[in-house]
């Protein structure tokens, strides 16, 4: 690793940040989670905190900008350079510039957050079929109201889940209309536009629209999001490609490389190219965003290039699926800030406990004695889940392991609850894992623990959550998309937002109404190679992802060796 | 299916050709990420060759040190990467 001249750092450890503006490739939210991610990628391992600011001056500036955006170095277009960053010190110093010409993702193609339709939001499931065909991209087949749609799964006959994709027909961003959807026709300086347009701006390379008809009278306006089949660069910047489209005589359904030397994709955005030549550049798996932004930060705190190939600070850019910081990168931030001791540090609580990790639990779990706690002859286990990719039986005080990929016959256990996990009780009635922060969650009773690594939160009142007083257990979890947990207690199931960290509106509901043909008050709710398992007693009910139930079972002889 | 392959190379209208040689390139690519600069600067312009610098870029990046613009090289200036010199000024 290597630090700037000087070894320059922040001079203080709670660091803050402000998102001056968003790119139209990722959905706010996305983009709001990728830059969190990204700085908890470092304040894991040293002691910095990270506070976003919403106004004002932060030390570091994130901002999107394409060409020249406002400093002495400009970008280039698509590709080559994909953002910078500066030093830690006051004004632009400590600031991070993403190049917005780029495919912002979160690196492994187009992600579109869905909006209406029956999926709660979840993303756009790629490539997905309906009727037959595979789509790649958002589309309006299907529809005569011209709005784009994805299915949220890879089947859309099968599973009918679908929601509308990004577009300037449901909603626009920036601007001062309150996200309103634009209006067409309207009129600008007295001419009628019927699309967004790049008219009027001074930078001329962002699409906008008025939301109302007339926008000399009412100066109501707002961004378009680029479509995900809108091309870049080429003459027809932010046009959708237009499918099928006609080149050198050939019909074409899909964007192509033929016709080009750089393999690069690209679709016209008329029907006949030969006639009208307009083409640009299709999207490709984009760049992700997250490991973008991790790399600037790591800038922006102090940390130059690395000549370590596979370390995050490496000046090139390359996607991986599962990013874990490279001990060069961990050994660059410590030098600067030292080792992070302790647990995170959170705002106060007053109802919650926090403990230091216990050096006795960062060994690996011993095993007790098989004979202790026989597996075979539990038959109703306190708890069934999915941990990191294992899954975990619980009852009264022990747990036992296994992959949730490999066949039963790689059991591990018994262990003691209490050398993992020192503060839980000796009941634990659900848990789960947090897939974005990765803390794990377990509930007793009326109470529950996040647990990060060793150090842990609570047990704080499930009523924190914004659970009723009726509820006296949560009996089971199920992950929905990476942000909802569905909690589940008798007959009911309750939505709980993971960034809100409270249940959603509209609930309770009855576990019958959306679940059909399970118990009405299961034990445990887990999910397995995507099924859903209702258990109850010492069988389960096994549910495929379009709610079917396609087995009935004895949890010891099909999901345990015995 | 016996037919021999057409070979189809459009130029496409607004395209951004960059008509660069691959030494352009390098060239380009030293100077912008610090390596020529550094070099220029430190007093000794007479003996700095593009050689130097590419040794130094090869050395920083953790390529092979050969001084030389080989494959290696030329792919890693054509990698999409972060703005920030390597080299500061």
């Amino acid at each position: 690793y290597k630090t700037f001249d000087g070894d320059v750092k922040w001079d203080h450890n709670d660091i803050t940040y402000r998102i001056l503006n968003y790119s139209p490739d990722l959905d706010i939210s996305l983009t709001d989670d990728a830059f969190a991610r990204a700085f908890k990628v470092w304040s894991d391992v040293t002691p910095l905190t990270f506070t976003r600011l919403y106004e004002g001056t932060a030390d570091i500036m994130v901002s999107f900008g394409k060409g020249d955006h406002g400093d002495p170095y400009p970008f280039d277009g698509k590709d080559g350079l994909l953002a910078h960053a500066y030093p830690p010190g006051q004004g632009i110093q400590g600031d991070a510039h993403f190049d917005d010409d780029e495919n912002w993702t979160l690196g492994n193609g187009p992600v579109s957050k869905t909006r209406y339709g029956n999926a709660e939001g979840a993303l756009c499931h790629f490539p997905f079929t309906f009727e037959g065909k595979s789509y790649t991209t958002c589309t309006t087949d299907g529809r005569s109201d011209n709005l784009p749609w994805c299915a949220t799964t890879a089947d859309f006959g099968r599973d009918k889940k679908y929601g509308f994709c990004p577009s300037e027909l449901l909603y626009t961003f920036g601007g001062n209309a309150d996200a309103a959807p634009c209006v067409f026709p309207f009129v600008f300086q007295g001419k009628e536009y019927s699309k967004c347009t790049t008219e009027g701006r001074q930078d001329r390379n962002r699409l906008w629209c008025a939301t109302t008809a007339n926008y000399d009278d009412d100066k109501k306006w707002g961004l378009c999001r680029d479509k995900d089949t809108a091309v870049s660069g080429g003459n027809s910047e932010g046009e959708p490609c237009h499918f099928p489209f006609t080149f050198q005589g050939q019909v074409y359904d899909a964007c192509t490389s033929d016709g080009r030397g750089d393999g690069r994709l690209w679709g016209a955005t008329t029907a006949n190219y030969d006639d009208d030549k307009k083409w640009g550049l299709c999207r490709d798996k984009g760049y992700s965003l997250f490991l973008v932004a991790a790399h600037e930060f790591g800038h922006a705190l102090g940390l130059d290039h690395s000549n370590v190939r596979q370390a995050l600070m490496y000046p090139m850019y390359s996607y991986v699926e599962n990013f874990s910081l490279h001990k060069d990168d961990i050994a660059g931030i410590q030098y600067l800030y030292g080792r992070r001791e302790g647990p995170l540090p959170t705002p106060p609580r007053p109802t919650t406990t926090t403990a230091a990790p216990r050096p006795t639990t960062t060994t690996a779990p011993t095993p007790v004695d098989p004979t202790t706690k026989d597996v075979c002859k539990v038959n109703k286990f306190d708890s069934i889940t999915v941990i990191k990719n294992y899954l975990y039986f619980f009852s009264d005080g022990y747990y036992w392991t296994r992959s949730s990929r490999a066949q039963n016959g790689d059991l591990k256990g018994p262990f003691r609850v209490s050398q993992r996990w020192p503060a839980l009780p000796t009941v634990i009635d659900a848990a789960f894992e947090d897939l974005v922060t990765r803390k794990l969650y377990f509930f007793s009773g009326r109470q529950f623990w996040v647990y990060t690594g060793q150090s842990f939160l609570g047990p704080r009142s499930i009523e924190k959550l914004g659970l009723p007083a009726s509820v006296r257990t949560v009996e089971g979890a199920l992950q929905r998309g990476r942000t909802k947990v569905l909690l589940f207690s008798g007959e009911k199931y309750w939505r709980l937002d993971m960034k809100t960290q409270t249940v959603e509106r509209g609930y309770p509901r009855y576990i019958h109404t959306a679940f059909g043909g399970v118990p009405s008050e299961p034990h445990d709710v887990f999910q397995l190679n995507g099924y859903t398992y209702f258990s109850w007693d010492r069988f389960y009910w096994r549910m495929t992802p379009s709610k079917q139930v396609d087995r009935v079972g004895y949890v010891k002889y099909d999901l345990l060796p015995c | 299916w016996s037919l021999p392959l057409k070979s189809l190379h459009v130029i496409f209208p607004g395209d951004i050709i960059k008509n660069m040689t691959d030494m352009e390139l390098a060239k380009s690519y030293l100077t912008k990420f610090g390596y020529m600069e550094n070099l220029q600067r430190s007093g000794f312009q007479s003996i700095v060759s593009t050689t130097t610098a590419l040794k130094k870029m090869q050395q920083r990046l953790g390529l092979e040190e050969t001084g030389q613009l080989d494959p290696p090289t030329l792919e890693a200036m054509k990698q999409p990467r972060c703005g920030l010199p390597d080299v500061a000024n």
